[in-house]
């Protein structure tokens, strides 16, 4: 079963067009491996990016490097899906 | 005994769960809803759709949810409306009088395998289970799949892209299956796709940035069930076309149902408040389910009162 230990989703903010188009460069780059869950291409909706643990930090990098604002939307995913787990075995025990 | 009274909506369920959930309502209320297999998955799973009908030969409404499995708040949802719809007839003077005129088909668990590869292997799996042969990688996003501008901008030609879509239109047995009901019924009139999230509600186009013929009819709808929906807990949507609201998209169901003559087809895109993302916690099951429901609500009884 995959696991996502330390893989962390990143809710990202591009304030212009011109920064979009640095997401969408950055989601070219498919070494990185991320899943967009909200894809960039309108500056109005927020773009969210699951991000492997060892891309966290190239991540992070090119954001700042390039004055690109962003929130830790999940600190760590497989808490919350542990979580998520534990309360359907609890349900299913109910 | 069990009934579908005393089954806990509010909770995330395996599809065995569900799929025992959607026997009990059947069970409970007969006279309204039944169950039909239209088809089967690509690793044999059986594809249901639940009939709420009360009489022969009426157009149809259709509503399918879930098509990238790792959404489950939106299978949650549509178990839920489906409990809700049937629990309605007879009480509620809105459902009442849409049943009274119209079929209304609702797809629980658009793509099952998916789902249930969700819940034993890896919980962010969005696309199908196909295997191409010379690939190594599996599956295919069934919504860049259908018949509209498939191949062009917006879905990827990768096998490995969680937006890869497919070798071929409806190559995806999941949607071919539902393509062919949609052909064989012949009178659909509304169509109802419920993803999520970002809470957005869409409609035609996405495989071009151009306005449908219908786009001010469809943009006061669609604005009416976003404000339905928002009465209840002040969930706020954006209302418009997939192309200018997030993104140009091809192969998307909504397009092709349009473009064969659908005119009242949407997309729904559910909650989150920005924390949980597809990761949403049960507690918010039923709240999303009530407020959605309201929506989905205004567009019924929209096409309810403008048969074409």
């Amino acid at each position: 079963e995959k696991t996502f230990v330390g893989e962390q989703v990143l809710r990202i903010k591009a304030s212009s067009n011109e920064k979009m188009g640095l997401l969408q460069d950055l989601q070219s780059l498919t070494h990185l491996q991320l899943d967009f869950w909200t894809e960039p291409a309108n500056p109005n909706i927020p773009v969210d990016v699951r991000i492997p643990f060892r891309s966290l930090q190239s991540v992070k990098a090119y954001l700042e490097y390039n004055n690109i604002d962003y929130t830790i939307m999940i600190e760590d995913l497989q808490v919350i899906i542990n979580n998520e787990k534990e309360e359907m075995e609890f349900n299913e025990r109910k | 005994e069990r009934n579908s009274g005393s089954f806990n909506f509010g909770a995330f369920h395996t599809l065995d769960n569900l799929y025992n959930a959607i026997d009990l309502i059947v069970a409970d209320y007969k006279s309204v809803v039944s169950k039909q297999q239209i088809g089967t998955s690509y690793e044999g799973r059986p594809i249901y759709v639940l009939k709420f009908s009360t009489g022969a030969d009426r157009p149809g409404i259709w509503i399918d949810a879930g098509i990238h499995s790792r959404e489950w708040v939106t299978q949650a949802t549509a178990l839920w409306t489906a409990h809700q719809l049937a629990f309605d007839y007879g009480k509620d003077t809105s459902v009442t009088s849409l049943l009274n005129k119209y079929d209304v088909f609702l797809l629980v668990v658009t793509n099952p395998d998916g789902y249930a590869y969700s819940h034993t292997a890896n919980r962010m799996w969005r696309k199908t289970r196909s295997i191409k042969s010379g690939s190594r990688c599996v599956g295919v996003d069934p919504n860049r799949n259908w018949n509209a501008g498939f191949g062009g901008p917006g879905a990827s030609a990768d096998p490995c892209s969680d937006s890869y879509r497919g070798p071929s239109a409806e190559s995806e047995v999941e949607v071919k299956t539902v393509a062919n009901f949609i052909r064989s019924h012949g009178k659909i009139k509304g169509f109802v796709s419920i993803h999520s999230y970002s809470q957005l509600l869409l409609f035609p186009y996405g495989y071009k940035c151009t306005n449908p013929a219908h786009y001010t009819e469809l943009n006061t709808v669609g604005k009416a069930a976003a404000s339905a929906l928002s009465a209840l807990y002040g969930t706020q949507y954006t209302v418009g076309t997939i192309c200018s609201t997030i993104y140009q998209a091809s192969g998307g169901s909504i397009d092709w149902t349009y473009d064969i003559g659908i005119k009242y087809s949407f997309a729904f895109e559910l909650r989150d408040t920005g924390r949980y993302g597809f990761l949403l916690p049960a507690t918010q099951i039923l709240p999303t389910a009530q407020e959605t429901w309201l929506g989905i609500k205004k567009i019924l009884e929209h096409v309810r009162d403008n048969p074409y």
